[in-house]
């Protein structure tokens, strides 16, 4: 799976992502990535895409929530993904990039790694993967 | 206002074994991406023509599982899916069963931008797209040797059904059955990591 979230220099904000899903999976399967507010979300607050165990996602409809408890709890966007993460995926397992309309990045995951790379206006680049 | 700001994926679930050189490749492909995004913002891009530009450089590219290099159906087939999100207004659009589109998320974009819907999937897509005159191949140029040899891999193991497990090289056997879970930390939903290591 591949993501990218964004925001310009007017402040929008925007997210896509596109994956093949699981090796070997049945046909037919749907995962995270496709459904909005699962795998993918954008509103005039952030933009968030997801990658991992779709099921998870989809049961935690995870982007939307990091965009919920923004809007509703008033959190920032690194703290909201750190609460979507710890307390929205049960047991699974999954990972996710968010801008803010702010020009702020964020990332979180619980598997042993994603690769990830953000910047900002201000010069700041960063490309990981543990 | 505090600028413009870009972040990429290629996915999560990475194999803790995964050799340094593909590091190295993944980090590559990451940079370059990102490179596109930057030089778009700096020229004044909107947010959705930059994510649907860096994600369509990502799935050309088959490091990553997405478009070129996706990952194989139990029939050796690809089945892509792709989505894109404008926050401003909060349009969309979605694709699903894709097997000859060369950029899922350009179709995607097509679905948000050019169709009453926002999400099209299987024949449904695939007809969409021909009417859109988007770049379509053969399903060959989507399917790498690697993963036909990581599917090959889940086949033998003939435990797909339950757990999707990968069986590591080396391993004597792979237990058939989602009951008899090996209790490896390294598990993603209680699978063990290597089932993802293409991810």
């Amino acid at each position: 799976t591949v993501g990218c979230v964004v925001v310009d220099g007017n402040g929008c904000c925007a997210a896509a992502t596109s994956t093949g899903g699981l090796m070997n999976k049945l046909t037919g399967r749907i995962g995270d990535s496709p459904l909005i507010g699962c795998g993918t979300y954008a509103c005039e607050l952030c933009a968030i895409s997801c990658t991992g165990e779709g099921e998870a996602i989809i049961r935690s409809t995870l982007a939307r929530d990091v965009a919920a408890v923004m809007e509703y709890k008033g959190l920032g966007i690194q703290e909201a993904v750190d609460f979507a993460i710890k307390s929205r995926l049960d047991k699974g397992q999954a990972g996710l990039i968010a801008v803010s309309r702010h020009g702020e990045v964020a990332c979180g995951f619980n598997t042993t790694g994603m690769f990830r790379g953000s910047a900002t206006e201000d010069g700041f680049m960063k490309v990981g993967i543990w | 206002m505090g600028g413009w700001a870009i972040a990429v994926h290629g996915g999560a679930g990475v194999d803790p074994n995964l050799p340094a050189e593909r590091q190295e490749e993944a980090k590559r492909v990451i940079a370059r991406c990102l490179h596109i995004g930057i030089t778009a913002l700096r020229g004044g891009a909107a947010a959705v023509d930059v994510v649907e530009m860096v994600v369509r450089e990502l799935e050309t590219d088959p490091v990553f599982n997405s478009g070129r290099g996706s990952a194989l159906t139990r029939r050796g087939t690809v089945e892509m899916e792709a989505s894109i999100m404008d926050g401003h207004g909060r349009r969309c659009g979605a694709v699903s069963g894709l097997s000859t589109v060369k950029n899922p998320v350009s179709l995607a974009r097509l679905v948000m931008d050019k169709s009453p819907h926002s999400y099209l999937a299987f024949d449904g897509a695939e007809e969409f797209a021909r009417e859109q005159g988007v770049e379509v191949m053969d399903n060959s140029y989507f399917v790498t040797e690697e993963n036909v040899g990581m599917l090959n891999l889940a086949k033998e193991a003939n435990s797909i059904l339950f757990d999707y497990r990968v069986p590591v090289p080396g391993v004597e056997t792979c237990s058939a059955s989602a009951g008899s879970m090996v209790d490896n930390p390294l598990q993603m939903n209680g699978l063990p990591i290597s089932v993802y290591a293409p991810e």
